[in-house]
């Protein structure tokens, strides 16, 4: 059975992108057949992949039925890891959609025929709780909460796990919770120690293990079009995604 | 007269608040009466400056008319600093102002009666280029465009200029670019000073000659619910805002 899982959070630069790229291509090396959609009119996991955005058919074409799953579909230099490219002209869809009947079951339909062909499906998911989010929230299975180790992104996780209630309230009763990531942490500074309690303190066991250190070979990677994983395989930030597949793949 | 700000990116995470209110401070620091907006659903601006969000009237209240400007005020812990405060509905407004007739023009309808009694409005926008970012230009005068040295806000940077001149094409001629404020500069890696080469390269003199290094001060501050400037005054993060402030008075 496929797993599909949105990586989400309003709070902006959280590494939901990073997480994206990097654990699909993880779970690729750990010989999973994964598909990451790029859902965020940025199109960062799009040209963080090596691929041109808003050149072939992209997410909105599958989304408003103009193109089938086929031919939507993507190969990178990953074996195993296929990318649905995202697209700019998402942003003006939350104004279009907002009068239609089935506004957010959209991408949970788009989705329903690549389910049995992938292990997992990642959804890369922009920085609001509008339409985009929710449509991710609705068409997921579970969700991963990237979660920065920074005061800001402290404050808006109970609103985030607000939202996350009430679309299992209204339209997803299946949602759950796959673990909330600590990411960018720098263990020289009280500021991440702090958190970092803080949060254990709060989630428990919902947080991951893992936690992704800052590292700047993560932020050097887009800039070549390649996961962290093929332009420094040893760094901290490209193995801390390996141990992150390792405790997706147990859960 | 009144110079209002809109301090825009679509990027997450690259310093829009940290820039609000630090700028906002150090601003009235310069003996300049300042308001500040806060006009992104995530209410950091507000909380960032030590007030509760959603208990009093807000902005939310002030755009659908349900409150007058007088009201909505907020004094701070700075002289001459005043705040607008956030509001969490505001993340509903998007999809209720989409058949709204003149649903670009509310905020600067909301803004004009604070036109004479400030020398700055400041208005802090949220991570997308949806309809509130897109009031948030139409309201103001001038944009102010923070920039982290990274590789996804450099990509993000062509679609944000795009999008100026499409509202000052569409509905505010007047609307000028005060600059490009590099943040989170980190010296010592390759890529901020890449990144910090390359925009030089583009953007020639509408970048600030000011750039902010990256800065725990600046990042604990909100925890404690003031600015960097009454955190740690001699912090390299804080004299980076008076330096910036000084010259956006002089621009
Ligand atoms: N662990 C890390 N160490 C160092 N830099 C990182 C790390 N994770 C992400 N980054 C960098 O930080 C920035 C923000 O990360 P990213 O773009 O993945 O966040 P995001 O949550 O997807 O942002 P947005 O909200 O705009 O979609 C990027 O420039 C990225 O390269
Ligand atoms: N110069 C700096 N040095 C260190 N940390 C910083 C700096 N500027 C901002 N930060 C921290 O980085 C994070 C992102 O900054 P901030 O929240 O101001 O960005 P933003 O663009 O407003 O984010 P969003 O897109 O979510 O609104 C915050 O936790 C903030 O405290
Ligand atoms: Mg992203
Ligand atoms: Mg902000």
């Amino acid at each position: 059975s496929t797993r599909i899982i949105a990586i989400a959070n309003q709070k902006g630069g959280v590494g939901k992108t990073t997480t994206a790229i990097n654990l699909g291509t993880s779970l690729a090396m750990n010989n999973k057949e994964v598909l990451l959609v790029d859902f965020d009119p940025q199109v960062n996991a799009t040209t963080g992949m090596g691929l041109r955005p808003d050149e072939g058919p992209a997410i909105d074409d599958l989304l408003l039925g103009r193109e089938t799953a086929g031919t939507v579909v993507e190969e990178t230099m990953v074996e195993g890891l296929h990318v649905v490219p995202g697209s700019r002209a998402l942003s003006g869809l939350e104004i279009e959609l907002a009068t239609v009947e089935n506004r957010e079951f959209l991408l949970k339909e788009s989705l329903e025929s690549f389910r049995g062909y992938y292990d997992f499906v990642l959804i890369d998911c922009p920085p609001s709780l509008g339409l985009l989010t929710i449509n991710a929230l609705v068409a997921a299975g579970e969700v991963l909460v990237t979660l920065q180790s920074e005061y800001y992104a402290l404050e808006g996780l109970s609103h985030l796990m607000e939202t996350i209630r009430n679309v299992r309230r209204l339209w997803n009763p299946e949602l759950d919770i796959t673990g909330v990531l600590l990411t960018m942490v720098d263990s020289r500074l009280n500021l991440s120690r702090e958190v970092k309690k803080e949060v254990g303190h709060f989630l428990g066991d919902r947080m991951f293990k893992t936690f992704i250190p800052r590292n700047v070979k993560l932020s050097e990677a887009p800039s070549f079009g390649v996961p962290a994983l093929l332009h420094d395989a040893r760094s901290k930030g490209a193995l801390s995604y390996l141990d992150l597949a390792r405790e997706v793949i147990s859960r």
